[in-house]
């Protein structure tokens, strides 16, 4: 009921100020009867509740992400995490800001951690055999679990962790998801690519992002990311 | 307008945050 009323609100609301003709609104609560025009230039993609399991089992990590959309990329983000009273927010090319009722300062994104200290925010589900081994192999070996993609990307904001790594097995993250996530972490000088360094694109065929999905504070983004692939490749020779 | 757009938004994401607060809390 929580995740249904507060998409309905956020689409009545974004809707009633910048109408349908230059606009596509994409939410997870109503994404499969949308299916699907999008021929908009500019598509708002909208998740009412990241972090339902954690919502209900009371972790209090949960966060609203939107995101605005332009040529398959973020231009505009929010990610609101009521718990912490705080939404951060970015534009593209003007940085990334943590707003909370007392105060709202730029957040920009340093650590000179050698790799072995670096920190992996994970999951407390979607766990599967070949994640676990890559979570395994990674020179960094410090874990803290954080439900919801927001926020593990607000504890990287926050330099309470460095790494976020998603590895798709039988299901993905989907586009929403992800895109504002990812422009509050590299507006804030962080790095959210593929495992093969290439951009994320949002809003194209398929609203699933399979794969392997790497973000962190920067420093190491390439070598890790490159040991990732050769630990991936090991699991799977050894599958074979 | 980016600024003007990311004004309704950050307003849009703090009230959609107290509805879930809301829930989450019972209230």
């Amino acid at each position: 009921i929580a995740d249904i009323t507060v998409s309905q609100y956020i689409l009545q609301r974004l809707q009633a100020a910048f109408g349908d003709e230059d606009f596509t609104y994409i939410s997870e609560e109503t994404y499969k009867s949308q299916l699907q025009e999008q021929n908009s230039q500019l598509v708002w993609l909208i998740d009412p509740l990241d972090g339902t399991k954690d919502f209900i089992d009371k972790t209090g990590d949960y966060a609203i992400h939107i995101a605005l959309i332009q040529d398959h990329r973020p231009i505009l983000s929010i990610v609101a995490v009521p718990e912490a009273e705080t939404i951060y927010y970015a534009t593209k090319d003007s940085g990334t800001f943590k707003e909370t009722p007392k105060a709202t300062v730029p957040i920009t994104l340093l650590t000179e951690k050698s790799i072995e200290d670096l920190t992996l925010v994970v999951s407390r589900s979607h766990r599967h055999e070949r994640l676990n081994y890559l979570l395994q192999h990674l020179p960094c070996q410090n874990q803290k679990a954080v439900g919801s993609v927001g926020c593990k990307i607000a504890t990287i904001l926050e330099q309470k962790a460095d790494i976020y790594i998603s590895l798709s097995g039988k299901s993905a993250p989907k586009d929403w998801d992800i895109a504002a996530p990812e422009l509050i972490l590299t507006e804030a000088g962080g790095s959210f690519t593929h495992f093969d360094g290439s951009p994320l694109r949002y809003n194209t065929d398929d609203i699933n992002q399979w794969g392997g999905l790497f973000a962190s504070n920067s420093n190491y983004h390439q070598i890790l990311c490159q040991e990732a692939q050769r630990i991936l490749l090991e699991f799977d020779n050894l599958k074979r | 307008d980016l600024a003007e757009i990311l004004a309704i938004a950050r307003d849009v994401g703090w009230k959609a945050a107290d509805i879930l607060h809301s829930y989450y809390h019972g209230t």
